[in-house]
């Protein structure tokens, strides 16, 4: 199965989804695959890995094809792998503009690997450029984390246009699979609000899961490490455990 | 004064800098102009415009010459004009890369408009994509929001490695002007730290007004209204006001 985890709006919850939700997945024994396609490699540093020192990245796979299992690399947590980002990323876009099928070099890499893992999860950049549409390609399905205040809701409908586009012309079978809603603050009104739009907005395809805003969540990445080894009794970590076994019930 | 609100980092707050600090000023007296240059158009929308019903954009600016005058609107509020932007600006970064002086698109229209305007604000989108860089090259300086958590201070030095270029090829007058800490949660570490490492990053150049983390802030979006308007005494919109004071104390 494999992901994308995407949402043009910045700011979202999609690095701080991508590392959690397949590390619960890891540790429930679920070989698990990231792919850190955001030229920022929050991904990469938030697993505990220096962008600096990382020799071959998700550059190597989508501008030189070089073979995913010459990219990938370990990471502290048992059946847990990545592709890192690295800086070079930041001029694919321009790059890949001039490539012959511009818009799947990520899905080429990536088509052949349900045998080695049971989750591929693709960190997305916060647009719907050429490596946003890439990352978005390559995926079987994708999960939509939206930030319970306004911005984050505005921004769902220039979603849904891309994901239609790539639908009819580059991949058929992609999906908007599941929405997650993140950084949900109970004391306010808004976040009601918006959890309720985007519930009647997305019909049964909302996560049961809600992610609440809480401030472990957001120190857990300066130490390099997920919720899980950070602040395992912490709200943010229950929630995105609860996510874990629900995505498992879904398999 | 043509300041350009940037910071690849999603979600740290740029449009809503520009929102707020081009009200305040605009309240104060200065005549204030707001370049929506973000195809999610948070600003447009923050301001009160729908982006829907716009005649002429930020995407007629760049792509098709349109001049200032012809694309410019006013708001709600007195001294202030936008130039709203609109959906077609998703296909602006593919749009360009064939053009003549592609990256100096938004700077032309923008040149000699020191008459007509004290202040003109650039709300960036999330990336370093062409749309971005044009957004950049037409400032001839640079505010940059941090949100004072770990992946915002990570990203900082891509974004002085692609300052430096633009200043060497495209703009040799273009700085980083200053930062201003945003989100500032006063109960965590995680806000004090990194407040102490981007002011020893950037010595004399952060705004010593801090924006606190503050419901009010995210809702009032959500009436299309700034904070001045939907909740004058909250504590956001007081750090706001203090910023625009510290602005023209500087100009
Ligand atoms: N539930 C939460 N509660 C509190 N803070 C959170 C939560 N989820 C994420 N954060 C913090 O909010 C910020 C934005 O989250 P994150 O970077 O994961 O979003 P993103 O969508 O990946 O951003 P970008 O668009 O830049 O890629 C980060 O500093 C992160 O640590
Ligand atoms: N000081 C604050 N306190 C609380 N919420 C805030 C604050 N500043 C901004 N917000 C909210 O946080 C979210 C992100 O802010 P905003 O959209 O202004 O950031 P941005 O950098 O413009 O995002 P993008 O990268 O998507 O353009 C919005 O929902 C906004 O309402
Ligand atoms: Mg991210
Ligand atoms: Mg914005």
């Amino acid at each position: 199965m494999i992901i994308s985890v995407a949402n043009q709006k910045g700011g979202v919850g999609k690095t701080t989804t991508v590392i959690n939700l397949s590390t619960y997945l890891a540790r429930e024994g679920r070989r698990v695959l990231v792919i850190d396609a955001d030229p920022q490699a929050n991904a990469t540093s938030g697993l505990g890995i220096d962008k600096h020192k990382v020799a071959k990245s998700t550059y190597d796979l989508i501008i030189n094809e070089t073979p995913l299992k010459d990219t990938l690399i370990n990471t502290d947590i048992d059946n847990l792998q990545i592709v890192p980002s690295h800086i070079d990323l930041v001029a694919a876009d321009l790059e890949l503009v001039s490539f012959i099928s511009r818009e799947t070099r990520l899905r080429e890499p990536l088509k052949d690997e349900s045998n080695n893992f049971d989750f591929i999860f693709i960190d997305c950049p916060p647009s719907l450029s050429l490596l946003a549409i890439n990352s978005m390609v390559a995926g079987d399905r994708i999960l939509v984390p939206i930030q319970c205040e306004y911005y984050a809701l505005e921004g769902v409908g220039q979603l849904l246009n891309t994901v239609k586009r790539i639908k009819k012309y580059l991949n058929p079978a992609i999906e908007i699979w599941r929405v997650l809603l993140t950084m949900y603050n109970h004391r306010t009104s808004l976040s009601r609000q918006v959890a309720e739009e985007v519930k009647s907005y997305f019909p049964g395809r909302v996560f049961s899961s809600i992610i609440p805003r809480s401030v472990r969540l957001s120190e857990a990445p300066s130490f390099g490490k997920p919720i899980a080894y950070y602040a395992p009794e912490s709200k943010g970590a229950i929630a995105y455990q609860q996510l874990a076994r629900e995505v498992i019930n879904l398999e």
